[in-house]
């Protein structure tokens, strides 16, 4: 079980401190507004009403104990960029800060924050590539261009075993494993002689441009 | 390439419409703010300042046309059910609306929203789990609790080989990948004979109990 403070309960912050507590660890969550502290009650160790923007509440809530500190102030840019030096003078671990956009995110940083993230404008980018190719359904980067990608089985594929497409031959294209909709199962290395079926997820392992060829061959 | 309208562009509805534009789309970008609308003119194909809660106006701007309209007002709950409402009417064929809470979600999926999204809330969560099991890098939910997870070696695996481990038949976990920090590059389905080193990442293919088995034990 772990310590974490969480500061700000916005729509992020909120669910930052919810979620870690419904994980089992111990979670202090601290707002300056009276009814988002009465909202997280339920769902922390410790719900505190506080401007967060004071060295000694900081030292006093046990800053410099806790695994992780996490800032999310929304507009208060200034306020978040104090409280994260703030929480670096006292020897915090590690100081996770929401940005609202790359110049708030440069000074968090020079502050002194361990990480700084974007929630909102990371959601919007991964929104943009699924609108734009809406047979990917979800993806993960893994470096150097590889992902991994969840793609509906494009229509040049239908009825055609793995062994008869070979892949990763000609495209360098891995496939991982097939989510079956009928019945509903995840098919790890299917065998070669699987035939793709019109309702399968293919869950590929590649580079973006060989995935990218790849989706636009088998239309 | 498609062409999309995105109305409201605050941190998320921005980024949506620049990344959409990036991507060699049609952007019509909507706000009521001047400043806003002159922020995005170079990220969009047409930028326009309107109050989109006025359904000749978004009928004028072409939204039965459009693959997809993204609304995202933030704190504006009540225009943005009505303008999915409008757009429902006017037969657009793909709405994305941003949501603050579920109730926010439920009234605006009851309008006719095709999709709902929660950025905030979404990323919150990963950040929790990545903050509650820190050797877990990223991870990609499949279906029926497998995942893909990309996990720093544990200490138990380092110097090992695949084939003495043999994770397939103790811990019916998969190694699909391993991305390598030196040299800088990602091994697609690893050789049996592959020794683990300290800085790999293992890219892993199982069901969520079982990864986490596995990380246990190899702590
Ligand atoms: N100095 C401070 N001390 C403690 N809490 C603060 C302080 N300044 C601001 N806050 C709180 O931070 C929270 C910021 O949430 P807000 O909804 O404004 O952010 P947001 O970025 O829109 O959130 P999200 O994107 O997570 O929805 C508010 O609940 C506010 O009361
Ligand atoms: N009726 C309307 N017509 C057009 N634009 C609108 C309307 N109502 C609100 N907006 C715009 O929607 C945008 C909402 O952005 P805001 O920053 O409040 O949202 P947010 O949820 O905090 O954004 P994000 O989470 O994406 O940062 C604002 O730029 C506002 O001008």
């Amino acid at each position: 079980m772990k310590k974490f403070i969480v500061i700000g309960l916005g729509n992020f912050g909120f669910q930052v401190a919810r979620s870690l507590f419904e994980l089992g660890h111990e979670v202090v969550a601290v707002d300056s507004q009276k009814d988002r502290v009465q909202q997280i009650s339920d769902y922390c160790t410790r719900a505190v009403i506080a401007d967060a923007e004071d060295q000694e509440f900081l030292r006093s809530a046990g800053a410099a104990e806790m695994d992780a500190v996490v800032v999310s102030l929304g507009d208060n840019i200034s306020q978040s960029i104090i409280i994260v030096l703030f929480l670096k003078e006292l020897k915090a671990r590690y100081v996770i800060a929401k940005a609202n956009d790359p110049n708030h995110g440069k000074a968090l940083r020079r502050v002194g924050a361990d990480r700084v993230v974007f929630p909102e404008q990371e959601m919007a980018v991964k929104l943009a590539h699924k609108l734009s190719s809406p047979s990917v359904i979800d993806s993960l980067d893994l470096s150097e261009g590889y992902v991994i990608t969840e793609l509906l089985a494009p229509l040049g594929m239908v009825g055609k075993s793995l062994v008869e497409l070979d892949l990763r031959k000609i495209y360098k294209v891995f496939v991982m494993a097939i989510r079956e909709a009928v019945p509903e199962r995840v098919l790890v290395l299917p065998p070669a002689e699987y035939r793709i079926k019109d309702s399968d997820v293919l869950v590929l392992l590649g580079s973006d441009e060989d995935i990218a060829r790849l989706e636009k061959k088998m239309r």
